[in-house]
């Protein structure tokens, strides 16, 4: 049962796909399971589908998981599935937001990477696809989306962490998502979800050009900071990818922006100088419990605010 | 499995822009087999790099000789890491 398993530990990519089952079979209701490509090993991508009914609803899309050795993201993503299915019903914002919109959440975005980061390599961080010409393996598929795509803030070196690909969505797993965002055409809010080093930022990171949008990202990114810092005294800080981080080009969230998700964002969770992409498993609980708080920001955000 | 013995991640600390250049110049020693896990942006910013045990000498010097400040994020990834394989291994034979 989804309500004896253990959120507190990492798991396996069986163990995961194993719970989303368990999910939807226990919540038949308001949770469901689409796949939404193979990765290139050959997996299943999944995501899952919380929906109240309706056809075609706006929607609210949360990925974890992209980089594959940032392992408090998928498991934060097992917990916000869970928490979603206690939550409808009980927890007033939540419920208002799924009797309107629904919420696709991909746990595992990057599942080849995923598992070799559990069976030979603990700091994978890529894709496993071939680059025909190179012994390096695999694409950073937060560098392979269709904006700024070549330009500076990433690599064409195959060997390199930030290597962007051969050309945009060359990723299968890059390729899914983008398929399926344009498919079902009326996600008003993308949100994906990294770490580490407490970040929420928003478009461009390929450009220092100001997106459209800012002056509201950057008023909801402080909303959503101060929610999650509510409950553990998290500091977090935001602002525009290139000018909080650095420039980095072909990623998920200006993508997003540039199909006009106006609200994309891209988080960075725990932690600021410890453990980095090593954090101990005790902190899972709290970190997927702050980030939550964020979230709802966010997304009770998109529904008081239609566009 | 990659054996991650040895290995530290260090935290440094470039006080200008010519030492986060400095740094970037590090990135692109691909000998080193550096993996950057914050890349070097700018100043005041920490960049956190993982290095194997045969370059942290080299880089260590690098780093001292152009006076940039670092300390150890982690002293040995490898503990870490089995640190967490066991606690996982714990939590699994206790579910079975």
């Amino acid at each position: 049962s989804t309500d004896t398993f253990n959120y507190a530990t990492y798991h396996t990519l069986e163990e995961i796909y194993n719970f989303m089952d368990l999910l939807v079979a226990e919540n038949p209701q308001l949770a469901s399971k689409i796949q939404i490509g193979n990765s290139y090993e050959g997996r299943p991508i999944y995501i899952l589908k919380f929906s109240t009914g309706g056809d075609n609803r706006p929607a609210i899309w949360i990925d974890t998981g992209i980089h594959s050795r940032e392992w408090v993201t998928q498991a934060s993503g097992v917990w916000f599935a869970k928490k979603i299915t206690q939550d409808y019903g009980q927890d007033p914002t939540l419920t208002a937001i799924l009797d309107s919109m629904d919420i696709f959440l991909e746990i595992v975005t990057n599942p080849d990477g995923f598992a070799f980061t559990h069976s030979s390599n603990r700091m994978w961080r890529k894709t496993r696809s071939k680059t025909a010409g190179s012994i390096c393996v695999g694409v950073d598929p937060n560098r392979n989306w269709d904006a700024g795509f070549g330009k500076p803030g990433a690599s064409s070196n195959p060997c390199s962490d930030t290597y962007r690909g051969k050309f945009a969505n060359s990723e299968v797993e890059v390729r899914s998502i983008v398929d399926f965002v344009k498919t079902h055409g009326n996600i008003k809010a993308f949100i994906s979800i990294h770490s580490y080093s407490q970040l929420l930022l928003y478009p461009y990171g390929y450009t220092s050009q100001p997106a459209p949008d800012e002056e509201e990202l950057d008023q909801l990114s402080k909303s959503a900071v101060t929610a999650l810092a509510s409950l553990y005294g998290t500091k977090f800080k935001y602002g525009s990818i290139i000018k909080a981080i650095y420039q980095a080009s072909g990623s998920t969230v200006d993508w997003t922006y540039s199909q006009g998700i106006k609200y994309s964002f891209t988080f960075e969770l725990r932690d600021t100088g410890r453990y980095g992409f090593l954090l101990p498993a005790s902190q899972i609980i709290p970190t997927a419990q702050e980030t939550w708080l964020a979230l709802l920001t966010i997304m009770e955000h998109t529904l008081n605010h239609p566009y | 499995t990659e054996d991650f013995v040895g290995h530290q991640v260090l935290r440094v600390s470039a006080a200008n822009e010519a030492q986060v250049q400095m740094v970037k110049e590090l990135e692109d020693l691909e000998h080193l087999q550096l993996d950057f896990w914050r890349d070097p942006s700018r100043p005041g910013t920490p960049i956190d790099v993982r290095v194997p045990f045969s370059s942290l000498q080299a880089v260590k010097i690098f780093l001292e000789s152009h006076g940039i400040s670092y300390t150890i994020m982690i002293e040995d990834v490898q503990s870490l890491l089995d640190k967490e394989k066991r606690q996982m291994s714990s939590f699994q034979a206790r579910a079975q």
